[in-house]
């Protein structure tokens, strides 16, 4: 058995944790901390023409989601860039030269998906570091796995410390959970040690 | 599906309707 | 020791002041609620011009972070409104006349700065209530000191309930945790008693 005051102990370092982005590591990935996103590469974004803004009953544009939305915090269901198919890029620009050692992946969890299911939630991926926004082979720093079962937000270790700091990484997303018709990226994460 | 490695533009983000962020000069106070 | 219903009712407890803004306490300067910046007097924001926007690759402008972002709840790196140098104002009209009691200053936790620290933080600061938005010496209402190596929030009482109730409140950063360039405030409170 444990004393109230412990379980306080437990449950304020829990919320605090909690409170710093729930990983309590820095994300170098954030747009507001610095992040961009360079580039789709060849990933097209999946348009649903289905959101149609207007303005005094004039209908103005349809909106989708850009990719931007992958380096934000929100993710809320359909806070997601969707792009075609099952395979799909997104090269991020970090706030700074960092030595990539872990990578968080978030989906919504399928409880609050009103389709029931994640099938949209990416499956396999991988992640490269690259000198520069162009390079098309960059070096590896880890093949992955989103598991559908598993917690909303799940984070991958990669292989060993690269030697090499990078301020530029590509995300590649190699298979989904089974959605035909596109994939949904809410949240990338790329953590590491600063370089010297 | 696609195949093969990373392909085309790399100017597609600039093709796109969506504001672009990007950082020109080092890193926004924080 | 406790039991597992003395444990749950501990958890839920500590859920539900964190949902409650994390202070249980109404932010009379929370812009949604009514709060509203009136001035930075002779702050200037710290402009870095970094911050791009463009459309279709023609750039379009540089952003950055008002001063009201203070008032707003989101915390995130990079959120906040940055003033150079060391000393600061802001003028905030709270959403109704108060009696101030306490005030909130929030930054980012240590954990997440991708610098490994918070030396843009504010240190000393007071606050001032004032009659109008020009009085240039309110009523002091405290002069605190914002703890780097404390908590990621920060409460501060009021000397003493002041005999007067307010609707406009001065804050006045003195210094900074060692910033050369810059303070970086990510949000600023203000609870009280409605004046009668």
């Amino acid at each position: 058995g444990i004393t109230e005051a412990q379980a306080r102990v437990i449950v304020n370092n829990a919320l605090k944790l909690y409170s710093q982005d729930k990983t309590g590591m820095v994300d170098f990935a954030l747009e507001s901390g610095g992040g961009s996103i360079l580039s789709t590469r060849c990933s097209e974004t999946y348009e649903t023409k289905t959101a149609l803004l207007s303005l005094f009953g004039i209908p103005l544009w349809y909106f989708s989601q850009s990719p931007r939305v992958v380096i934000q915090p929100d993710i809320y269901p359909g806070n997601c860039w969707a792009f075609k198919g099952s395979q799909g890029f997104l090269v991020v620009r970090l706030s700074m030269k960092i030595h990539p050692t872990v990578f968080t992946v978030e989906h919504i969890p399928k409880t609050l998906s009103p389709m029931g299911n994640i099938s949209s939630a990416p499956k396999d991926f991988a992640v490269y570091g690259l000198e520069n926004e162009y390079q098309e082979e960059g070096q590896p720093l880890g093949q992955f796995t989103y598991n559908q079962e598993g917690e909303s937000l799940q984070m991958f270790q990669a292989l060993e410390i690269p030697d090499k700091a990078f301020q530029i990484v590509e995300l590649r997303i190699l298979s989904n959970w089974g959605h035909p018709e596109y994939t949904c990226l809410y949240r990338f994460r790329v953590h590491g040690q600063p370089a010297q | 599906p696609m195949s093969g490695g990373p392909c085309c533009s790399h100017a597609r983000l600039a093709r796109t309707p969506y504001l672009v962020l990007s950082y020109v000069n080092g890193l926004p106070p924080i």
